[in-house]
């Protein structure tokens, strides 16, 4: 564990606790990619299925099954109390494709051809990807609620820190996976718009807006 | 510790 790790960890315990009070506070998932929302449930159980063949500490344990759990209640949460306070006609991004390609890449990408290897490197390659159906609806409707962008910044940054974290224990132990650096990398330039609406607008207190 | 069953981040 180095602080970046532990930032980046923080970050996305926060993001999903951001976006928990939003959903509380204003009673509405309004805004709220449904379909980002299934693919990180999909992210986390894949990646977790060592919940219980693997384990690292207790600290581990705690997150995984916070991540899988508090995705899986948004999920069902979104389907039942809040079911009408979202839009599905704005999210519209087709997730076929995304699940499909993340299959392919893991396919011809991975490290090792074992159930637990392939389940694990097919949730890599679709965190990388699972933030488009939100950002495509954001894109359509042309703005974002406050709360919902500092849920979007919080997980952005998250594994943004964590390819900070791999560069670092590559240097520090020799510690090297490169498909979870890649997926990385590649999820970090897909916020970069995001990112850089956020740091020029929302952080100076005003709205998100995309011009 | 590269594959499964080494895996300690999250």
């Amino acid at each position: 564990m180095n602080v970046f790790r532990l930032v980046a960890d923080l970050m996305h315990l926060a993001s999903i606790l951001i976006l928990l009070l939003k959903i509380r506070k204003t009673r509405s998932a309004a805004g709220i990619s449904f379909k980002s929302q299934l693919l990180y449930l999909i992210v986390f159980v894949t990646r977790y299925l060592d919940l219980f063949t693997h384990w690292v500490s207790l600290y581990n344990t705690a997150m995984k099954v916070f991540f899988i759990a508090s995705s899986g209640y948004i999920v069902y949460q979104m389907q039942r109390r809040y079911r009408a306070t979202w839009d599905p006609a704005l999210d519209t991004f087709r997730i076929e494709f995304l699940l499909g390609g993340a299959a392919v890449m893991s396919l011809i990408f991975h490290t090792k051809f074992t159930f637990l290897e392939l389940f694990w490197t097919y949730s890599i390659w679709l965190e990388a990807v699972a933030i488009l159906p939100q950002l495509f609806q954001m894109s359509r409707t042309g703005e974002a609620e406050t709360i919902t962008a500092h849920y979007l910044f919080a997980l952005g940054a998250y594994r943004g820190l964590y390819v900070v974290n791999w560069i670092y224990r590559y240097a520090t132990e020799g510690y090297w996976e490169w498909i979870p650096f890649l997926a990385g990398m590649v999820q970090t330039v897909l916020y970069a718009d995001f990112f850089y609406v956020y740091f020029s607008r929302v952080m100076r207190g005003k709205k998100f807006e995309l011009p | 510790a590269a594959v499964a069953g080494g895996k300690d981040e999250l």
